[in-house]
């Protein structure tokens, strides 16, 4: 059987919340070492992958890997029965069909289960290749959120473009044009505070603004984003979870024809 | 004009 507990259960809410839009149906993998995720959405454009490792949880326990097919706004549905500071397990048998979400309060005084019809999903699953990236930028991700947002509101696609001095986003519309420069700032008080560059060679890629945004969604689960980006390669927007792994995004860039 | 790229055209099918 499967069972994980996690004294943090407002993560797994966070995680639901941060991609239930972009993808549909996915399968959770649980093996001994924790529970993965690797899907895409719909249009073949984006690519998430979640990593929440055993250690992490309060009790894990995976007696065999099981592939557990999941729609995640019915997940999520369920997820929001849950009090932010509750602790979750999630629990599942090795031929069942169900997964159950129990929700304990922090006092105990109320203890909740939701059973959940599984599916079967026949999954791809993408090698993803190690890669030096070109230019890696780690900046505050509300800060990240409200750029993308922002340029959402003027054009369609944005230019990312990272050179040693700092990290650009360009876009243009119907009406008018928008520049956006954030500098490597390592001085500042507060270590989420800051932007940094790590740059072999200066990079510009262009993206579809709705994706980008739609990963803002995960803006909650950490204070920081990092982003990756190569010549021609997708690029990587990466949220890091405390003590327990990552959730990221990759998304293919617009290239010219 | 630019071309949005599919992401299975990067990585490779286990």
């Amino acid at each position: 059987m499967f069972e994980g507990r996690l004294l943090q259960g407002s993560l797994l809410k966070k995680v639901l919340e941060a991609i239930k839009d972009l993808v549909t149906d996915t399968n959770f993998d649980c093996s001994e070492t924790g529970i993965a995720l690797q899907a895409m959405d719909s249009s073949h454009v984006a690519l998430v992958s979640l990593l929440l490792k055993d250690t992490g949880f309060d009790h894990f326990r995976c007696d065999r890997n099981l592939a557990l097919g999941i729609n995640l706004q019915n997940m999520s549905k369920m997820l929001k029965c849950a009090g932010n500071d509750d602790i979750i397990t999630l629990k599942a048998e090795d031929e069942g069909d169900t997964i159950t979400f129990m929700f304990e309060s922090p006092n105990q005084d109320k203890i909740s289960d939701f059973e959940m019809k599984l599916m079967d999903i026949d999954s791809e699953h993408l090698g993803i290749p190690d890669t030096d990236y070109q230019a890696i930028v780690t900046m505050p991700s509300a800060e990240f959120q409200r750029i993308v947002r922002d340029l959402s509101s003027i054009g369609d696609t944005a230019v990312i473009g990272v050179t040693k001095e700092g990290i650009s986003f360009s876009t243009g519309g119907d009406i008018g044009k928008a520049n956006i420069v954030c500098r490597q700032n390592t001085n500042v008080d507060k270590e989420e505070d800051q932007t940094t560059v790590e740059i072999h060679e200066p990079v510009s890629l262009t993206f579809a603004l709705r994706y980008l945004n739609s990963f803002t969604k995960a803006t909650a689960l950490s204070p920081q984003v990092t982003l990756s980006l190569s010549k021609e390669l997708p690029i990587v927007v990466e949220y890091k979870i405390e003590k327990m792994g990552f959730l990221r995004f990759y998304l293919a860039p617009k290239i010219e024809e | 004009a630019l071309k949005q790229t599919n992401i299975k055209s990067f990585f490779v099918t286990k």
